[in-house]
């Protein structure tokens, strides 16, 4: 479902070169709930958003249900995403402005269904995530966990094949997180394919598999449930 | 060192009112080591707010080091909070434009040292959190546990009485997280007080009393270290 072969990053700034992703191949079959784990800095967030279209590779290549992604054009790459993704991303990254509500409906903007129809789904997925009495606060009149949980509602509302989530469970306390992942899981056992990084341990047992990462290469891949 | 009683703090937004604080009375002795923990939306994150002079109470009263916090006009509450606190943020906040070592070196601005010396203060701190080979980069040139650890590094380089630290591992894999608790138990002997939010339970041992907030009430005070 996903492949990539030779993946490189790095990133060069006025000081110095950082090689974040060295030559990763990897390949994810469809329906699997992965977790991508290592230090601060390995290079986690970076995969994660080449993965989703956001970044391009220095080298290599991925694709995506057999579609190359980065020989696609700026608008295809778009469409890409739209259709195909859930991206929850570390820092959130709301619309100020927008209501918890009008967040999650975001990705529904260019569906064609009726405006009554999206906002039940959007609301729906708020009661998912435990933050339905929340729909009217703005992100500034949420807590760090209420707005994480936000996040993760609008990147599911759209019930999309691919669910990339960075560290959904950051600002969350254990009980939170834990009925998060059983969310997660619900829906990974509903076919949705899940590519989540994480620094919990507590969590692990969800996986069927768990690459870590150390300094931009796979330190360690182990598959199997039982762990 | 810091009292506070009948503290009560109600969010009205259009929709509705959510009562984040409901009249919390405690005294923290002077170099202290508290942990607060609670679920996400417990209010939290509103108590530490207060507590540094960012968000008025609705009632109550709480004092610092005999200082009546919102007695004081908006200019000596800006004194007070260079001159007492260090404050990490659950979302860092940090200064998108200016550089990692520039971002720490902020606290020091209006203090009347030379110039170099804030930067060797400021590259000690950096130092300390394990990034000084960063301190070039911009924070969206950082990954989340680097910009959080930018955020703790510049909360400490003033060595400030009182530490306010909202969620300081929420982003850091398990081996930084212990690098940083340990960071602060080295600060906390030398005389810091330090009051610390998290959910991470993997680090309650550090702390001398931890306070669980559920609803904005005290669900639970546990003094002492042998937990
Ligand atoms: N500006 C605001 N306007 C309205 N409601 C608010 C505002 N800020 C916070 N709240 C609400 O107050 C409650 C407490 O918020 P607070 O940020 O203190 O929680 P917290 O314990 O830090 O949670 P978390 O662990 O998720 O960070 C939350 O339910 C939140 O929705
Ligand atoms: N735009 C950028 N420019 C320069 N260096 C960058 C940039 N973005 C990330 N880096 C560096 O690349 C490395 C990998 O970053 P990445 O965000 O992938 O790490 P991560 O594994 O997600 O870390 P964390 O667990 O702290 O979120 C980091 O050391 C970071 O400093
Ligand atoms: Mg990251
Ligand atoms: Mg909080």
């Amino acid at each position: 479902f996903i492949e990539f072969s030779g993946l490189t990053k790095s990133y060069v700034t006025d000081a110095d070169r950082v090689d974040a992703l060295r030559s990763l191949s990897i390949d994810v079959k469809e329906g699997t709930f992965l977790g991508v784990m290592g230090p601060s800095g390995s290079g986690k967030s970076t995969l994660l958003s080449i993965l989703g279209g956001l970044c391009r590779p220095t080298a290599g290549r991925i694709s995506v249900d057999g579609i190359d992604l980065y020989a696609l054009g700026q608008e295809q790459l778009a469409d890409f995403r739209r259709e195909y993704l859930g991206f929850v991303f570390q820092a959130f990254n709301l619309v100020p402005y927008l209501t918890a509500l009008e967040n999650v409906m975001l990705p529904l903007a260019v569906k064609r269904i009726p405006r009554r129809e999206k906002r039940d789904r959007a609301l729906h997925a708020l009661e998912r995530v435990g933050l339905q009495n929340r729909e009217g606060h703005l992100p500034s009149q949420l807590s760090g966990g209420e707005q994480e949980r936000v996040a993760i509602a609008r990147a599911l509302v759209n019930t999309p094949p691919l669910i990339l989530a960075d560290e959904p469970t950051g600002s969350l306390d254990s009980q939170t997180s834990h009925d998060i992942m059983e969310l997660f899981n619900a829906l990974n056992a509903e076919g949705q394919t899940i590519i989540m990084v994480t620094h919990n341990d507590e969590i692990r047992s969800y996986f069927d598999r768990i690459i870590r990462l150390r300094d931009g290469a796979v330190h360690e891949d182990l598959v199997g449930r039982t762990r």
